[in-house]
């Protein structure tokens, strides 16, 4: 898979 | 931002403001369960360890992580402050909070070693607090199935803090179709929470169906 998604939430 | 987040997020902010306004205004602290806003403050301590980094989202985020770390720590100092105030009641409420959060903190750390986006610290951290959330307030629920009563503010928190995590279901229905996001951990999780408290609303219409105590969120 790829790179960590961008944690944008909370 | 789409609405379901929008509304996700205040119900989130509801939930902590009603709880800290219960506490204050009836100056009690019964019902309450120290050990799921224990780990709230582990979870939003956790998680948000980005703000430590360059990685800023933007300034509603900001705001937003800082306000649920500040928020979650002083709901644990004032209920620690009535073991000095109210020795009695807080006795009360340690001794009813019976659940064992060894095996949810040991099951999270599992789940984020196992799970996760990639191995490094702040990412494990990160999945260790999304399974942890999904299963922190079953101390609470515990709480309230084994006294069969509580006072309705209590359930509105609880119903308040249910709420934000259904709306962010349809929130990531959303963000799949609309920008092509999809964080599995998060929806998975999300899930598991949302089933953790749909046993809270079994047991609320249990109560209500059967006459007992619980108030109308």
């Amino acid at each position: 898979s790829t790179s960590a998604p961008s944690h944008d939430e909370l | 931002m789409n609405l379901f987040r929008i509304f996700g997020d205040l119900s989130h902010l509801a939930s902590i403001l009603i709880l800290i306004r219960t506490i204050q205004t009836t100056d009690t602290i019964d019902g309450i369960s120290f050990k799921t806003q224990g780990l709230y403050v582990l979870i939003f301590l956790t998680r948000y360890l980005d703000l430590l980094t360059f990685s800023y989202v933007s300034f509603y985020n900001t705001i937003m992580k800082l306000f649920f770390i500040g928020s979650s720590l002083y709901i644990v100092i004032l209920l620690q402050r009535s073991r000095k105030t109210k020795p009695i009641a807080y006795k009360e409420m340690i001794m009813a909070d019976t659940f064992k959060v060894q095996y949810l903190l040991g099951g999270s750390l599992v789940m984020a070693l196992l799970f996760n986006y990639k191995f490094s610290l702040l990412e494990i951290l990160w999945s260790f607090s999304v399974w942890l959330e999904s299963v922190a307030i079953l101390p609470q629920l515990f709480m309230l199935s084994k006294s069969g009563k509580a006072k309705s503010l209590t359930i509105h928190y609880i119903f308040a803090l249910g709420l934000y995590r259904t709306l962010y279901i349809p929130n990531w229905f959303w963000r799949y179709w609309v920008e092509g996001k999809f964080d599995k951990l998060a929806v998975v999780t999300g899930i598991v929470q949302t089933l953790v408290y749909s046993d809270f609303f079994y047991v609320y219409y249990k109560k209500v169906l059967t006459g007992g105590g619980l108030g109308l969120p």
